[in-house]
């Protein structure tokens, strides 16, 4: 049935069809379009692009929300970010461009290589200290990852460092041992540095399904997440769980990656974003 | 859980008769959202419920088992058929040495995965040559130097600086040189819009001629399977596919996108980071897992 002008269930088909290809699954996506029956009925909407032009307003209003700014105040001391995540979303190379950003404004920057477990993990992330120039904290390999975070935390501070990075090995959220392990992890730092980690960032492929809420869930329980990096969307993948994470969890986008370069790290748009979804 | 909604969804069917798509209308709402909410893609979802619909519509209720498992059943039963045969073995060529390339997207676990097939085809007698073609990410040939260490199995590259199709090329000579019978080439992960680096994996293929190439491809991936399961299909004559992380709880949907686009079986999982986590692909499982 139309509901004026020329607006019809395709309409809604079509929208649906977006957001869920969008991959910001169903019970988001039914949200939204209950939300844009009623608005569209309150407004009495009469085509699609006005339609859209609603939908993108409500995704505003919600991705807005929280805090994107990241702040590098430590507070008189170094500024503690961990970077954490599953295995393969891009965190060494996060960890690498974030060092090179900070690095152009004008903070010194120390990176800490806390995956002690994968092979040459640690040689991947001293690649990235030496191209931004900056030292870097590292074991041998099979060292314990919360002596090498707690080093780090210990160095930044030492030599008063503005920014301590430090990255972890990826981990699947199902494995208990492994998040006691992130737990532990953070507890060290904190132990060093009260305030730390000022920063707990969750890196996120954008390729990544409905699981991709989980993951958030069981890593904000674990080791209290401030922040999302969302990575490779300079693929074609959306990245649209991030709408249910922001809602759900209230954890704000803060950095997008798009790209393997070091410069491909980009503060998070939320109305870029939202444009991406419909192109 | 499922079975418990569409336990609900089809009480009243019993006495009915027969399943008509009207009565089956509700729990065929459930099934899509649950297919939908496992990551199978969207298309294929709408082609699924329609030829389930169809292999339902007219079916006797039986009244031995409820509607519900009746049809839970087509469903899985479709996905099972969908999803091919449980055992696609490696190819082997006639004429060592046999090249298996592995190709994806970043951070999929090619990497892991090539050391995961020599240790595989060590135990079965053969000796694997593990080539380092991925000369873009930082320190990645010396990751594949590291598990060739662990799996004890040969590694050849020519460094960062190479060309990888000369790489590849070079590394038959030399397969030949150290009497491995099979060459496992580790590419560089690749987005499939990357035009340049879509070409050099043409280029690699044409120069080499792999007999097995697989795309790797992660468990959680979403709705975008689909993408770039046809740009790597379109590009490379691809034999099949391997799915890893399914140690963890993704429902592993995108399964689904990937056989039915690659045309492909998915011909191993992997279920762990260490080099035994390789495991054999089960169809009944899968279906299992993805209904939840
Ligand atoms: N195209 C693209 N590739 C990326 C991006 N971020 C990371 N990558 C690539 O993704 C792959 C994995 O990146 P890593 O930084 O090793 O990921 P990780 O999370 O540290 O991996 P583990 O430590 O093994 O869990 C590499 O090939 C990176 O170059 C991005 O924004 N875009
Ligand atoms: N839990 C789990 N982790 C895996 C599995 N396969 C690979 N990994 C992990 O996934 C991460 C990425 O693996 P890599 O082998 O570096 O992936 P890749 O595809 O070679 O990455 P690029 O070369 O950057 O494209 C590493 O941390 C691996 O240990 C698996 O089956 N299960
Ligand atoms: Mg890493
Ligand atoms: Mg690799």
């Amino acid at each position: 049935r139309a509901l004026g002008g020329g607006l019809g269930e395709e309409a809604f088909e079509e929208i649906e069809g977006v957001l869920i290809q969008a991959d910001l699954g169903v019970d988001t996506t039914q949200s939204l379009i209950a939300f844009l029956r009623a608005a569209a009925r309150l407004h009495h909407v009469g085509d699609t692009e006005t339609l859209i032009g609603l939908l993108k307003e409500e995704l505003a209003r919600i991705l807005e929300q929280g805090d994107h700014a990241a702040t590098w105040d430590g507070g008189g001391g170094p500024h503690v970010t961990l970077i954490a995540g599953v295995n393969g979303s891009g965190k060494t190379t996060t960890a690498g461009k974030l060092a090179a950003r900070l690095h152009r404004e004008g903070k010194s920057v120390m990176l800490g290589a806390a995956d002690t477990f994968r092979a040459a993990a640690a040689e991947q992330l001293t690649v990235w200290s030496e191209r931004v120039g900056i030292p870097i904290v590292k074991h041998q390999e099979g060292a314990d990852p919360a002596a090498v975070a707690f080093d780090a935390t210990d160095a930044a501070v030492s030599r008063r460092v503005d920014c301590l990075l430090i990255d972890t090995a990826g981990r699947l959220h199902t494995k208990v041992n492994l998040m006691e392990e992130i737990r532990k992890i953070r507890r060290v730092v904190q132990k060093r540095i009260p305030s730390a980690p000022h920063e707990v960032l969750l890196v996120l492929d954008a390729t990544t399904g409905q699981n991709g809420l989980q993951q958030a869930r069981i890593f904000t329980e674990a080791i209290e997440v401030t922040g999302i990096v969302l990575t490779k969307l300079d693929g074609t993948a959306k990245g649209g769980i991030v709408v249910a994470i922001q809602q759900e969890l209230g954890i704000p986008i803060k950095f997008i990656g798009v790209g393997e370069s070091i410069d491909d790290l980009q503060p998070f748009n939320p109305r870029e974003f939202i444009e991406a979804l419909f192109s | 859980s499922l079975s418990q909604k569409l336990e609900n969804a089809f009480k009243n069917l019993r006495g009915q008769g027969k399943l008509t798509e009207k009565n089956m209308k509700e729990g065929l709402q459930l099934i899509r959202m649950a297919l939908l909410e496992a990551d199978v893609n969207y298309k294929v979802v709408k082609q699924f419920i329609a030829d389930v619909t169809e292999a339902a519509d007219g079916q006797r209720v039986i009244d031995s088992i409820r509607p519900d498992q009746q049809i839970v059943k087509i469903v899985h039963d479709e996905l099972v058929k969908i999803m091919g045969g449980s055992n696609a073995p490696l190819i082997t060529a006639e004429k060592a040495p046999t090249i298996i390339m592995l190709v994806g997207l970043q951070g999929q676990g090619k990497t892991t995965t090539a050391g995961k097939l020599a240790v595989h085809l060590k135990k079965k007698g053969r000796k694997p040559l593990l080539v380092g073609a991925d000369v873009y990410r930082p320190a990645a040939i010396r990751q594949l130097e590291v598990i060739a260490g662990q799996a004890g199995v040969e590694s050849f590259s020519l460094g960062e600086h190479a060309n990888p199709v000369d790489i590849c090329v070079m590394s038959r000579g030399e397969a030949q040189m150290r009497g491995c019978d099979t060459i496992i080439l580790d590419t560089a992960g690749r987005l499939h819009v990357d035009d340049a680096m879509m070409a050099e994996v043409r280029q690699i293929q044409k120069a080499v001629t792999p007999h097995e190439i697989l795309f790797v491809a992660n468990a959680m991936t979403g709705q975008d399977a689909v993408n770039s399961a046809k740009q790597f299909h379109d590009n490379l004559p691809l034999t099949g596919v391997i799915l890893t992380q399914m140690d963890g709880d993704a429902r592993g949907g995108a399964a689904i996108s990937l056989i039915q686009i690659t045309g492909c079986p998915i011909k191993f999982v992997g279920t762990g980071e260490k080099l035994e986590a390789l495991d054999a692909f089960h169809p009944q499982r899968m279906a299992d897992q993805i209904l939840g």
